[in-house]
């Protein structure tokens, strides 16, 4: 499962 | 996660494989720029600082180890390597690319989300891959024409970069509390540094001839 953080993308 | 994402970073991947494949096959890294690979080394390990303290997901951490790795490896191989760092022509690398590190730190130090270390050099990092691909832009056009393979790797760089701006266009209308400045202006601003190049790759691929930069 994705946490939804603020930097989630590479 | 999103298609234009997913397309985004199978692009990054691609171009970063291209070039490991072009150094690895040919044995030879002319046309490639090693100032930009230094740079965007610098680029993954500024921004990948949480990947021991926030799991995201398990696609995250594996995509940001082989990013590193393989960053890391082509700089290996372009300084180190017996055979592969007689083929780099340091006088055509000349551009001074610790000014772009200064410019991209200073720069974090006053815009950033938080100012906390791993907000700054995270916003470092996103400045300075916005300008890392300067130095190989530069090469190209000194060197004039180039080889396909190299072509392709900023090829697949800059389509990376346009497929990520559709991923915070997506986002930004999806997601209500999605708001990525400084990510979406840098991204732009990189993507904008490739238009010229995209021009003049198209235009060689419709004339079917080979990529001629103007000097």
């Amino acid at each position: 499962l994705e946490k939804i953080s603020n930097h989630d993308e590479l | 996660m999103n298609i234009f994402r997913f397309a985004g970073d199978m692009t990054h991947l691609i171009s970063i494989l291209v070039l490991l494949l072009k150094i690895y096959a040919t044995k030879s890294c002319s046309g490639i720029s090693l100032k930009t690979q230094e740079l965007y080394a610098i680029v993954f390990v500024a921004r990948y600082l949480d990947l021991f303290t926030d799991f995201i997901s398990v696609y995250n951490t594996v995509m940001k180890l082989v990013f590193i790795g393989c960053s890391l490896a082509i700089v290996w191989c372009m300084r180190l390597h017996r055979v592969v760092r007689r083929t780099y022509n340091k006088d055509v690398d000349t551009f001074r690319h610790y000014f772009l590190v200064l410019g991209c730190f200073l720069l974090a130090l006053f815009v950033h989300e938080k100012f906390t270390f791993q907000e700054v050099l995270w916003a470092f990092s996103i400045y300075l891959e916005a300008v890392a691909i300067l130095p190989q832009l530069v090469l190209l056009q000194r060197s004039g024409n180039v080889d396909n393979l190299t072509v392709q790797y900023v090829f697949f760089l800059g389509a990376y970069r346009a497929f990520y701006i559709l991923n915070w266009i997506y986002r930004y209308l999806t997601e209500p509390h999605f708001g990525r400045w400084i990510a979406s202006v840098a991204g732009l601003v990189q993507t904008a540094l490739y238009a010229d190049f995209f021009y003049y790759y198209f235009i060689s691929w419709k004339n079917n001839a080979k990529l001629q930069l103007p000097a």
